[in-house]
């Protein structure tokens, strides 16, 4: 994987491959899981980063959900690498990762993703048939089971927020959720966007504040202050609610349900001139500034054990 | 391959909540197949709507006609996605054939 170029935007088999090179390179400390299959059958990979130990206390973070906004993707390959490059060197991930695991998904909707390089470079969705509806798709974060079918999402087939026919109809989410259950001592859920520059907590589908809406706030307040240290770059922060929308059956409200303390969604790098189109220039610059901000929050999750 | 011609992204920054209320009548006008990259949140704060060639002088006379100013973030979004392409090609072709 030192000869992948970080610097290009990838097909989906190109990410594939370089999951496996990581794997191959860095047999003790990096495992691929697969924990399901999209509606067309391809792999939902995840790397799990781990110095040993059983079921230890973790960190979830998941990149392209909505397959357009590749930039996502791009960061998540950059971020893998880095956790290898750093264990060892930085004093922080290894302090992290001698306790702790870390989970990543990199292509968290890859039926899309595909889509994205082959027949629509805009697709956000899945590509899961609506019965009835001649509009293919299921917007994955509006698909879990929290608030539901409330507002901020819509009962349209063809609408770019459709929420699906019912909580986890979509075997994208539904695998995340299964895993998260199944682990259970998953202490900080990550959940990465493109492209508005935010960092965001709980909760979406309702007004009533988190109830560690005070610690999450000041949480967000550093990460995006230590984000901002790299290139200037300028991130709003805040509940969804209060800041974005009213979005319901998204991500972390369901996270957050589940007793992680921990949940956030970033909405990453913003030109202002070229939307889900971000030069590939950007890619790495977007990532390194990422990376501190996923460093705050980790480190925090590492030192406030709950 | 389904290709965006001619489509547009225009930006609007809502003035006032009167305004943001018009834009978000936009997301409702499903004649139009709109696709809000950047959704109407809040006063002030930057909307983008792809807009498809077929629907951009409704969508703008609409736009017009309710006082609200905007302006081209992209003037062909099918050249951008060009460009993406040549570049995604061209790097492909100087990679290391070990890749």
């Amino acid at each position: 994987t030192d000869n992948f170029d970080f610097s290009r935007y990838h097909t989906i088999d190109e990410i594939y491959s370089f999951q496996d090179m990581l794997v191959a390179e860095n047999p003790n400390m990096v495992s691929k899981i697969v924990i399901g299959r999209s509606y067309q059958g391809r792999p939902l990979n995840v790397l799990k980063f781990s110095t040993g130990g059983t079921n230890r206390p973790a960190i979830w973070i998941d990149t392209g959900i909505h397959s357009r906004e590749w930039v996502t993707q791009a960061s998540g390959t950059w971020f893998a690498k880095k956790i290898v490059t750093d264990y060892g060197r930085d004093p922080a991930l290894t302090a992290i990762l001698n306790k702790m695991d870390i989970f990543l998904e990199i292509v968290t909707n890859p039926d899309g993703f595909y889509y994205t390089h082959t027949s629509n470079r805009m697709w956000r969705k899945t590509r899961k048939p609506n019965p009835g509806s001649n509009c293919v798709g299921v917007d994955p974060n509006r698909n879990w089971d929290a608030g539901f079918g409330g507002p901020g999402a819509s009962s349209s087939p063809c609408s770019e927020t459709y929420r699906g026919p019912r909580a986890n109809s979509e075997s994208e989410v539904k695998s995340i959720v299964d895993f998260v259950k199944s682990h259970g001592n998953i202490k900080a859920f990550v959940s990465i966007h493109s492209y508005s520059q935010m960092l965001l907590y709980p909760y979406g589908y309702t007004r009533n504040p988190a109830k560690d809406q005070t610690e999450l706030h000041a949480l967000a307040k550093k990460a995006i202050t230590d984000l901002a240290s790299l290139y200037g770059t300028r991130y709003r922060y805040g509940s969804i609610i209060s800041t974005i929308y009213q979005a319901s059956g998204g991500t972390i409200d369901w996270t957050y349900d589940q007793g992680i303390k921990y949940s956030y969604t970033f909405e990453l790098r913003d030109t202002g001139r070229h939307g889900f189109i971000l030069p590939a220039n950007q890619i790495i610059p977007t990532a390194r500034e990422t990376w501190l901000a996923l460093m705050a929050i980790m480190d925090h999750t590492f030192k406030n054990p709950y | 391959k389904k290709t965006f011609e001619g489509d547009q992204v225009l930006r609007i920054i809502p003035k006032d909540e009167v305004e943001l209320s018009l834009v978000k009548d936009l997301e409702d006008m499903i004649e139009f197949e709109l696709d809000f990259w950047k959704d109407a949140a809040d006063v002030d704060t930057p909307v983008h709507i792809r807009v498809p060639f077929h629907g951009l002088q409704s969508t703008k006379m609409y736009l017009e006609s309710q006082g609200i100013d905007y302006s081209i973030m992209i003037e062909d979004l099918q050249a951008m996605l060009d460009e993406e392409q040549e570049e995604m090609d061209s790097a492909a072709r100087v990679a290391d054939p070990r890749n």
